[in-house]
């Protein structure tokens, strides 16, 4: 038996129009811990990985470990009938092959259930090693989501450099090049307009802008975004759900030939 | 040019 009971619906509707263009199927898994997700694109250059913490579920019972299959297409369908103040409730019963999601408007009036299908899907579970990075950039996400969009119309990649002095994203296309600095700016007076680098070593990346774009879709989820980048090593991009968890996206760089 | 390498290239299946 699961039941997990979320006060901020809206949550789990963002996360949904954050991962639903990027996987198509994918298994949740429920365990003591919380909700969780690891899923790749269909040619297994980007990962996704997403965890809302039991703790942030206003009731959360998950009997045994279970992981549902299910299609984020249709899930999202699902999600998008519900109420931005609606409560979020997923259940299902042990054994059954459907999952219901139960909203309930913020003053109990309307409750709706959708039953959905789920589905067997093989997926491959792969260890993310614990890694030192060399740069780790925080910046707003939405001024991360703007250089992404603003780039893609002018390249296909973007190389992010990042040294003491900030973070550099580079473009080039047939009509010319873009560059775009960001400096670090921990004096602003709001915490969440800061752009923050710690930095070991310099570090400069290449990434193909299509991916960069899709992961910006998880913006509505956290003003803040953070950029963890390596030689040699898949840059993470984070957005932290608030008091729940995290969505984290992997991006194999591009190698030069 | 450069190429794509897939994420199965960095981590590995457990």
């Amino acid at each position: 038996m699961l039941e997990l009971r979320l006060v901020q619906g809206s949550l789990l509707k963002k996360v949904l129009e954050a991962i639903k263009d990027l996987v198509n199927d994918a298994n949740f898994d429920c365990s003591a811990t919380g909700f969780s997700l690891q899923a790749m694109d269909s040619s297994h250059v980007a990962l996704v990985a997403l965890l809302l913490r039991s703790e942030g579920f206003e009731h959360y019972r998950c009997d045994r470990n279970l992981s549902m299959g299910m299609n984020l297409g249709n899930m999202a369908k699902m999600l998008k009938c519900a109420g931005n103040d609606d409560i979020i409730t997923l259940k299902a019963d042990d054994g059954s092959d459907t999952v219901t999601f139960m909203f309930e408007s913020p003053t109990q009036d309307k409750i709706s259930d959708f039953e959905m299908k789920l589905m067997d899907i093989d997926s491959e579970h792969l260890g993310i090693p614990e890694a030192e990075y060399h740069a780790i950039v925080r910046m707003p996400s939405s001024e991360f989501g703007r250089i992404c969009k603003d780039l893609s119309s002018i390249g296909d990649t973007v190389v992010i450099s990042v040294t003491k002095e900030g973070v550099k994203f580079s473009t080039r296309g047939d009509i010319g090049t873009a560059n775009i600095v960001c400096r670090q700016n921990n004096t602003v007076d709001k915490p969440e307009e800061a752009t923050i680098i710690e930095m070991t070593e310099p570090v400069s990346l290449t990434f193909a802008l299509r991916y960069m774009n899709s992961f910006t879709k998880a913006t509505p989820l956290s003003s803040i975004v953070t950029l963890s980048l390596s030689s040699d090593l898949p840059v993470v991009v984070e957005y932290k759900i608030a008091e729940m968890g995290y969505i984290r996206f992997y991006l194999a760089p591009k190698i030069e030939e | 040019g450069s190429k794509q390498p897939t994420i199965t290239r960095f981590f590995s299946k457990v």
